[in-house]
């Protein structure tokens, strides 16, 4: 309870008048910036041993799960991005049942997404605007966002397991201008791929990378 | 041609309550149509046809005219359908009932003075007022359309830096506008605060519901006061109103509510629109206490704000929709909380 009430002494301090409105000086901003970082920071605690505790993982041994913090306005999520297999959880604070949209950023690839009763459920792979991916403080290597509807209970929480299955995506949904924008990520995702799948080395330059791989046949929305 | 064609709608309006110069008008309007045959010319050598006559080219841009016109195109989920063209969103699409609907990112530009007294007050950190009476528009630029088995996406954006998401969920039934906006440009050295308006053809009467830090809706009435006789100084900021989670306009068989994912400033200055602000930078400080002017810089840029607007169209007198609407105020200012954890050490089965 002392880490969750350095939060709560923050949470305290936003409550002026000038914090909520925005009326302060510029370094204090900067300093309400610090406070709320370092209290969320160590709230997060509570997060990272209650994912453990629940998977019944002793605090001595190396953890099952490890957690970073994600910056969903940016569309940028250290874990989302470079894990090939991760877990979203999420809590429904109202008394109702909700379903939310869930947007995850991820790099360009195929996913899947299982509820807890380890069904797939459907997912989409979406591109991150243009917009979104110049913010000049984003800090991010995710390219798309997997958007899946989360049914969530009243009060309660859900955890969904994410696996990526191959680093191309499944072109059944194409937006044009990316398409045509990221044509040379395309060229290199599918080299990749090929790579990983018959199992070479990747350092040396394959003929087939020229050769073999078709060209990928242009779907255009008139 | 799409310029031209705007600029003669908004003389159309402009004229509208005057009397019309139909002799400019259809000076315009041939204009247009030089201008398209042009084109239809230009088109005509790029092919290599052989060269067409008057006539024939007069059919082909009769044709591309018609080709543009009908360049629509539908968002659509179990609830609505959002019907567009190559102006943006024209339409909400119910199975009872259509809205007309636009979505349109504004700026007002900031007033700046010595602030000795009223009308030499600067548009700062605590005063909003704007130099002008209507806002300026940003022109959008369709940046993509993305349809999936999820969700659906028009995408826009507009020289000014800002940008805009109009997305739709299966199975969900609002509508949501997911924006960026900033870095705020002022190498005009002239202060900006953005707006978004969402304009109807909701017959409101210049009434409008916004609602209390969360508590009860508030009506508000364009040029009253409920207890006294109003005369104001400001005719726009006069008008807004804090919006902690909803502002909403309806009429007998509408009601449009924006649900906003942050306290926000909001009003409805024209009959069926309702406008929200999103983002300000000013370059003077207002002189009510903070000393400083609102121009917040990360890694020297200006800021950039992302946010989301939920769009509901219900019918007022429906109890069902309303509660519902109740309820998605609530579980959108109580939104879910997500957690992201690595699981490179559990496997799908150990999970």
């Amino acid at each position: 309870s002392f880490v969750l009430n350095e939060l709560k002494s923050a949470m305290g301090v936003m409550q002026h008048h000038d914090a909520i409105t925005g009326t302060e000086k510029q370094h204090v901003a900067h300093d309400y910036e610090r406070l709320l970082d370092a209290a969320v920071e160590d709230a997060l605690i509570v997060a990272r041993q209650a994912f453990n505790k629940i998977a019944q993982r002793d605090a001595l041994k190396q953890p099952l799960f490890s957690y970073d913090r994600c910056r969903f306005n940016e569309s940028s999520c250290p874990t989302s991005e470079n894990s090939r297999q991760f877990v979203v959880t999420i809590y429904n604070p109202v008394g109702w049942m909700v379903m939310e949209p869930i947007h995850v950023p991820v790099l360009d690839g195929t996913y899947e997404v299982y509820a807890p009763n380890g069904e797939k459920i459907t997912s989409q792979l979406v591109d991150i605007p243009e917009p979104v991916k110049k913010i000049p403080t984003r800090k991010s290597k995710a390219s798309h966002e997997l958007v899946f509807i989360a049914k969530l209970h009243p009060l309660g929480v859900k955890s969904f397991y994410i696996k990526k299955t191959s680093k191309i995506s499944k072109r059944d949904v194409v937006n044009t201008n990316e398409y045509y924008g990221n044509i040379n990520d395309y060229w290199k995702n599918l080299h990749d791929n090929f790579v990983e799948i018959h199992n070479l080395d990747d350092t040396v330059d394959h003929k087939f990378k020229r050769e073999q791989i078709p060209l990928p046949i242009m779907k255009v929305d008139a | 041609k799409v310029n031209i064609e705007k600029d003669i709608n908004a003389d159309i309006l402009k004229d509208k309550d005057d009397n019309v110069d139909v002799e400019e008008l259809e000076r315009i309007i041939k204009e247009t149509k030089l201008e398209t045959i042009g084109k239809a010319r230009s088109l005509d050598k790029k092919l290599n046809y052989p060269n067409l006559n008057e006539e024939e080219l007069r059919m082909l841009a009769d044709e591309a005219l018609v080709v543009e016109r009908a360049d629509e195109d539908y968002l659509e989920n179990e609830y609505m359908k959002i019907r567009m063209d190559n102006t943006g969103v024209t339409h909400m699409i119910l199975p009872d009932r259509t809205t007309n609907l636009k979505v349109q990112l504004h700026y007002w530009t900031g007033c700046y003075g010595n602030n000795t007294n009223t009308h030499e007050r600067s548009s700062g950190a605590y005063i909003f007022r704007p130099q002008t009476t209507v806002p300026y528009a940003m022109t959008y630029r369709n940046s993509g359309t993305v349809k999936g088995p999820i969700v659906q996406e028009y995408r826009a954006e507009t020289k000014e830096n800002a940008a805009s998401v109009l997305r739709i969920y299966s199975g969900l039934n609002y509508f949501v506008h997911d924006f960026v906006v900033g870095p705020i440009p002022i190498e005009d050295k002239v202060g900006k605060e953005y707006v978004v308006r969402y304009d109807t053809n909701v017959v409101n009467n210049g009434e409008f519901y916004t609602d209390s830090n969360g508590r009860q809706m508030l009506k508000r009435k364009l040029n009253e006061r409920p207890q006294w006789n109003l005369t104001l100084e400001e005719p726009i900021a006069g008008y807004y109103y804090p919006v902690t989670n909803k502002i909403s306009i309806q009429d007998e068989q509408t009601r449009i509510s924006i649900l906003t994912d942050r306290s926000e400033g909001g009003s409805s200055l024209e009959e069926g629109n309702i406008e929200l602000m999103l983002h300000r930078r000013l370059l003077h400080d207002d002189a009510f206490g903070v000393g400083e002017a609102l121009d917040e810089v990360a890694e020297g840029k200006g800021l950039v704000m992302r946010g989301h607007h939920k769009l509901l169209n219900i019918n007022p007198k429906n109890a069902v929709e309303v509660i519902a609407e109740r309820k998605l105020v609530i579980q959108t200012h109580l939104q879910p909380i997500v957690f992201v954890s690595n699981s490179d050490n559990v496997d799908f089965d150990t999970w």
